[in-house]
């Protein structure tokens, strides 16, 4: 509950009407996203310790899984995802209904293999970062390319967990 | 003209290769011309010192003038197929890029847009993304201003007093939560934007719909915020970078039924959460 104090406070003051359309000052717009981003930041840990809840197998067991999100994907730039080779992918699902919903972050790798809950391999794309998304100013990440995957059916108010790993390119040659 | 991407079966579009742009969208089973482009508005510039000479800034939109100018006559566009997502890259200019994408499986088209750092020389620029058909739509469009339930609208028009309208564009602009759309009755044909935000928009013209999508405006507009529209990061300014949803449907009902599927998994979309395996195996964690 406390974890949830800060996005409270924040939600209760982009109420403001500066907040809801943009005719706030400049260095207050600024203060309105280090607000945000602090409050978000604390939800995390509220999110991480559900998720740790639904992956223990066992009521007593102390799995203790750092579940993080990439707030800076929209300029493709994830630092976890560009530097582990090997991670696991949770997409929890809000509606009520099962969805399918395509996942995308930025890899630095040149193949890699996704499996999903069962452990059978699921199709996957590299796609190119556009050029133009690459020169964002402020941008700091090496990625060229986002990997993509298809989270199918999604259960209602569930998740699904997904294995990613980088594998060796394979090259035939014929001689 | 040539169809460059037939991806799946149900979403298709046509690019004009002497444009670069989008010339029409195939989707559940209804093709219609259609042509995406970004222009833009160049803010007003006054003295503020009576209502007629206030400078378009954070609080008003007023253009100078009301016809937009086009970003660019000829796009770069680049084509990635794949076998989930196919990608098209568009350079506008060194402000405006966009990379459209039809997914497997998925009855939409979706517009990254990427627009920014815009020049802070010369006069204000306020970016906008216009979709153009040739729906026959009588000065009628629809909005979700209230989040709540669809608006109509009509181009100069009120509908409990006589308007005339000093200012054409602003004054048939319309706030727009998570959708606009127009329709054809007579051909069933309904044309909708879904937006990943809040944004202004209008259909200035039969058959055609724009959304607001950035905005600079270098001076004051005096209604109180002391400063001008000019918001910087990095020592430039700022990129603002959204997603706008198209979705083409039969007017009777079929789009309707998309949009809203669509605006669930989109505005309340599923989360991502990255994580390693702990101390355990992979076959434990399963």
């Amino acid at each position: 509950q406390v974890d949830l104090n800060s996005l409270r406070q924040a939600m209760g003051v982009m109420q403001h009407h500066d907040a809801i359309t943009g005719t706030e000052k400049e260095h207050v717009a600024h203060d309105y996203a280090r607000i945000l981003t602090e409050a978000i930041k604390e939800c995390e840990i509220i999110s991480s310790k559900a998720l740790n809840k639904l992956v223990e197998s066992q009521p007593s067991e102390d799995v203790n899984i750092e579940f993080s999100s990439c707030p800076l994907s929209n300029v493709s730039s994830c630092p976890f995802t560009e530097n582990t080779e090997n991670f696991t992918v949770t997409v929890y699902n809000p509606l009520s209904r099962p969805v399918t919903h395509f996942v995308r972050f930025p890899v630095l790798g040149e193949a890699y293999q996704i499996t999903d809950d069962a452990g059978v391999p699921v199709e996957t794309q590299l796609v190119p970062i556009a050029e133009f998304v690459l020169s964002i100013p402020g941008r700091k990440s090496e990625a060229v390319a986002d990997l993509v995957f298809q989270a199918i059916d999604i259960p209602p108010l569930g998740f699904k967990s997904y294995n990613v790993q980088a594998v060796k390119r394979v090259v035939e040659t014929k001689i | 003209k040539e169809t460059n991407t037939d991806y799946n079966n149900d979403v298709k579009l046509e690019i004009d290769e002497s444009t670069g742009l989008i010339s029409s969208v195939t989707m559940n089973n209804i093709t219609t011309p259609l042509t995406q482009e970004f222009l833009f508005y160049e803010g007003y510039v006054g003295n503020n010192e009576v209502f007629e000479n206030r400078s378009s800034g954070a609080y008003i939109f007023r253009p100078k003038n009301n016809t937009p100018t086009v970003a660019t006559n000829r796009v770069n566009s680049t084509i990635f197929k794949g076998n989930l997502v196919t990608e098209i890259h568009q350079k506008f200019n060194d402000w405006i890029g966009q990379i459209v994408r039809l997914y497997k499986g998925e009855n939409l088209i979706e517009f990254d847009w990427v627009v920014g750092p815009l020049p802070s020389k010369g006069f204000g620029k306020e970016v906008i993304s216009r979709f153009v058909t040739d729906l026959k739509t009588n000065s009628t469009f629809y909005t979700d201003s209230n989040g709540r339930e669809i608006l109509k609208r009509v181009r100069d028009f009120r509908p409990t007093w006589n308007v005339h309208l000093e200012e054409a564009v602003s004054g048939n602009y319309y706030p727009v939560t998570s959708k606009i759309l127009i329709k054809d009755p007579v051909k069933n044909v309904e044309v909708a934007v879904l937006t990943d935000r809040a944004q202004g928009g209008s259909s200035l013209r039969d058959g055609e719909l724009e959304l607001m999508v950035h905005r600079n405006c270098l001076h004051d507009d005096a209604f109180g915020v002391d400063e001008a529209l000019n918001e910087q990061a990095f020592g430039e300014g700022l990129v603002a970078r959204g997603s706008h949803y198209l979705v083409v449907g039969s007017a009777d009902g079929g789009a309707a039924k998309s949009e809203r599927d669509l605006a669930q998994r989109k505005l309340l979309q599923a989360w991502t959460f990255f994580s390693t395996i702990g101390n355990q195996s992979l076959e434990d964690y399963r």
